[in-house]
């Protein structure tokens, strides 16, 4: 990975300070090869490769005495400030019930997901309620239920194919029978799918969740760029969730999204049992990147 | 895609640019754009349109060529194989379909007896296309299921038999253990090879496809892959950086969540699509 080509470049420089440009340029390459390995989307790594190429010219590391040294420190430092610098908190309702939406592409994990939140916070001492909003794909609520019963929690069984109409007695349910925490999966959908995004925005308008949690795949690759655009700008965004990263994938896919939304990765999903959920690091996340 | 007219190296970075956004990854793009460079400098390109063609049939070249499925035998077996949600299941319902419309018998095995509402879900497809679904117990032994699966069809006079199994991630060893040991039940029951041994691959990764694709083959025989989720704006790139190394026929493309949401794979067509 870059750690690797970066202690071989040390190495050869070993003792000599400062560095020419020839050095700095292919070391700049090198970090744009290794961004573009992990994912990372082309913008983001221009981004980065530029302004690590500034700092390059600054004090700080021309006249430090392993200047390639604390330019990977810098770059390290650069991730992890996109990333979010620190574990970034679940927003709960001043008065229950908390709603979160889930959406993302077809297959990105949010109805697992939906299971392993419902699971984390059930151990918390919060009462939560599984809505399953996919109506389309074949057995996705019988899915859901099947989860729902798994970890031991209640779920909305969808008596119509009327989105609005689930919703409302949902959100109503949740009230009457003091389920405090109220989690809607909703269908995988392509964000250049026009009339699937307005039926998400929808969704969105009915629930006015706490939290919009974006379910996104650690082994996308270019395009996470492109949905997290169309999802935040079209849907608006307060979160990702980032799953499968129990893959060998790198997962520059998070960088991309986070730098372009500017919203915080909450979670990671680490497999396929309803227990693999963790809280996302992004210095933990960084390394991964690096490689 | 470019927005100069004259031929010079700046048209390579226009077309790295193209490249890298598709997925197609450095060390494809660099070894595509190599050729380039050498028909530019030898001054082989009167416009921008040539030099975006001659990568085309380079791409092309990289390629698989356009491949049949396996379906000589009787019951031809095919089994289908990725890491989770990349559509197996939803591609198993589209083969079957494509299938039907050839007058051919489609018998369904779900296999994926961990996940939940895995037998469910392809049962439903059955229903909606009335092929025949053998449903197993959820938590049965997938190659016991597969085994059974391939029996049934044999007896009934079925002669495609389709086995979803469960995703499983490639970094498993457990994972990719239990899919040789159905692999192994299919050739038991078979007492030859299944005919495809498919890798379902999701259009929208990005160079982990290419880590799926060399795990899962050092397991199994893979005889194909199938590239789903092409509807959207993900390119597929990677699927060069896959056919480089690896050189597997790319069998169909899927391309929407129906079950007719299924196309051959065309080379050409693919190749347009990305620098597109
Ligand atoms: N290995 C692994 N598998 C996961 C993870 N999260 C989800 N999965 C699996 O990924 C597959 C797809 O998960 P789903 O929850 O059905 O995905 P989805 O987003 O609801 O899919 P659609 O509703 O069709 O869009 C299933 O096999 C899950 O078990 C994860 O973090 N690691
Ligand atoms: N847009 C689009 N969606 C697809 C395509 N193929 C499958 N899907 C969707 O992707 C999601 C996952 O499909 P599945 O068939 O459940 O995937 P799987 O590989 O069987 O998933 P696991 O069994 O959980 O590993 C579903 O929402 C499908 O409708 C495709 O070509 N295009
Ligand atoms: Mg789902
Ligand atoms: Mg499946």
């Amino acid at each position: 990975g870059l750690t690797d080509r970066l202690s071989e470049l040390l190495g050869r420089f070993r003792g000599k300070g400062r560095i020419s440009q020839e050095e700095l340029d292919n070391w700049l390459r090198d970090v744009r090869r290794a961004l573009l390995e992990a994912d990372v989307s082309l913008s983001v790594c221009r981004h980065l490769v530029s302004q690590i190429g500034e700092r390059a010219r600054t004090p700080d590391v021309l006249e430090h005495p392993a200047p390639l040294r604390r330019l990977s420190q810098i770059l390290y430092e650069e991730l992890v400030r996109i990333l979010g610098e620190k574990v970034s908190p679940v927003t709960w309702a001043p008065r229950p019930p908390t709603i979160w939406l889930l959406m993302g592409l077809q297959g990105s994990g949010k109805t697992t997901t939906a299971g392993k939140l419902a699971s984390l916070y059930k151990k918390q001492g919060r009462k939560p309620l599984l809505v399953p909003a996919d109506l389309k794909r074949p057995a996705a609520s019988e899915q859901l239920r099947q989860i729902a019963e798994q970890v031991g929690v209640a779920f909305f069984p969808p008596d119509s194919q009327d989105l609005s109409r689930l919703c409302q007695r949902a959100l109503r349910d949740a009230q009457d029978q003091g389920w405090d925490l109220v989690i809607v999966d909703s269908a995988g959908r392509m964000h250049s799918d026009e009339a699937l995004m307005e039926e998400l925005a929808q969704l969105k308008r009915l629930l006015q969740p706490h939290e919009s949690l974006l379910v996104l795949d650690a082994t996308t690759g270019q395009d996470a760029v492109r949905l997290a655009e169309s999802f935040d700008s079209r849907i608006g965004l307060t979160g990702v969730i980032l799953t499968k990263l129990d893959s060998d994938a790198r997962g520059g896919a998070v960088l991309s999204v986070t730098f372009v939304t500017g919203k915080p990765v909450k979670f990671i999903g680490t497999g396929e049992h309803l227990q693999d959920i963790d809280l996302f690091h992004p210095d933990r996340m960084a390394a991964r990147i690096l490689g | 895609i470019f927005r100069s007219e004259k031929v010079d190296e700046s048209v390579l970075d226009e077309l790295e640019e193209a490249l890298l956004a598709a997925d197609a990854g450095l060390s494809v793009t660099d070894r595509l754009l190599e050729g380039i460079r050498e028909g530019i400098r030898k001054k082989r390109f009167r416009s921008s349109k040539e030099v975006q063609d001659a990568l085309i049939n380079q791409i092309v070249e990289i390629l698989p060529p356009a491949a049949p499925f396996k379906d000589q035998s009787v019951p031809s077996v095919w089994l289908f194989l990725g890491i989770n949600g990349t559509g197996k299941t939803t591609t198993i319902a589209k083969i079957a379909r494509w299938l039907q419309k050839r007058r051919k018998k489609p018998y369904l095995v779900a296999a994926d007896t961990f996940r939940a509402a895995g037998i469910e879900q392809l049962k439903i497809w059955g229903d909606r296309l009335g092929a025949p679904v053998l449903c197993p117990q959820r938590g049965s032994d997938p190659a016991a299921v597969a085994f059974d699966g391939i029996q049934a069809a044999k007896a009934q006079g079925y002669d495609f038999v389709l086995i979803d199994t469960a995703g499983r991630m490639h970094t498993s060893h457990n994972l990719l253990q239990e899919m040789a040991k159905i692999y192994r039940s299919t050739q038991k029951a078979l007492g030859r090879e299944p005919d495809e041994i498919l890798l379902i691959l999701d259009g929208t990764a990005g160079q982990n496809g290419l880590s799926q694709v060399r795990r899962f083959h050092s397991v199994v025989p893979l005889t194909g892959l199938i590239v789903t989720k092409l509807d959207g704006t993900a390119k597929g790139g990677i699927v060069l950086a896959i056919a480089a190394e690896l050189g597997l026929p790319i069998k169909a493309v899927g391309v929407g969540e129906g079950v007719d949401d299924l196309e051959p794979f065309d080379p050409q067509a693919f190749a347009r699509s990305l620098l597109g």
